[in-house]
């Protein structure tokens, strides 16, 4: 995945 | 999930309480911001577009629908409880917040990590965000006097990011793929630098043992 980027945060 | 991420969470969850709280029990919202409050609706809703689509873990996914019902059940207290509302004072919150908005909107457009809907309106949220307790802060150094249950939910508010960043600098040194951060460390360092001037006499008002009251 580009930049290893995954909203995993709040 | 890490102590200073869980923890930060927690303070966060904490300050939307006290908040409630106040709202509810108190039946007033003195000295509280609607357009603040309005700014972190909008965070919630650009952040959590994925809510129903991009599965992390049922913690995440119950959090995110806490803070979604709770910035929108204090907007309608604010905006149309018969009593809370009385107790909103509106000629002290003339903070000009859509600038904000569409100062945050530019800058998304511009700056992002990747060109997608979903990617620019998250970026979105996080500019947002950084800047959505300014509304609050003029007012609060308006009002002369500042009761308990605002005074600490600004102070578990403002603690809710600096944890975060403690949180980042823990991932950053124990997670392999994780950089390519810096939009969010950005934002999240000047999110919680607002917030030290308002710390500085929260924490002395504390040891003085004095209402809590901010220089105009």
């Amino acid at each position: 995945r580009n930049l290893g980027e995954k909203h995993d945060e709040l | 999930m890490n102590i200073f991420r869980f923890a930060g969470d927690m303070m966060h969850l904490l300050s939307v309480v006290v908040l409630l709280l106040k709202i509810h029990k108190m039946k007033s919202c003195a000295g509280i911001s609607l357009k603040t409050q309005e700014l972190y609706a909008l965070v919630f809703i650009c952040r959590y577009l994925d809510i129903f689509t991009g599965f992390i873990s049922l913690y995440n996914t119950i959090m995110k629908i806490v803070f979604l019902a709770s910035a929108f059940s204090i907007l309608w207290y604010m905006r149309s409880h018969k009593v809370v509302r009385q107790t909103y004072d509106k000629d002290q919150d003339t903070f000009r917040h859509y600038f904000l908005i569409l100062a945050c909107m530019v800058l998304a457009l511009l700056v992002h990590h990747k060109f997608t809907f979903r990617e620019v309106m998250w970026t979105f949220s996080i500019y947002l965000e950084a800047v959505a307790i300014l509304p609050q802060l003029v007012m609060l150094q308006r009002t002369r006097n500042i009761d308990n249950l605002t005074g600490n939910y600004v102070f578990f508010l403002g603690t809710y990011r600096g944890l975060y960043m403690l949180n980042w600098v823990y991932r950053y040194l124990t997670e392999v793929h994780y950089h390519h951060r810096w939009l969010t460390w950005i934002s999240g360092f000047i999110q919680t630098a607002l917030y030290a001037d308002f710390f500085y006499y929260y924490v002395k008002s504390w040891r003085n043992n004095e209402k809590l009251q901010l220089p105009a």
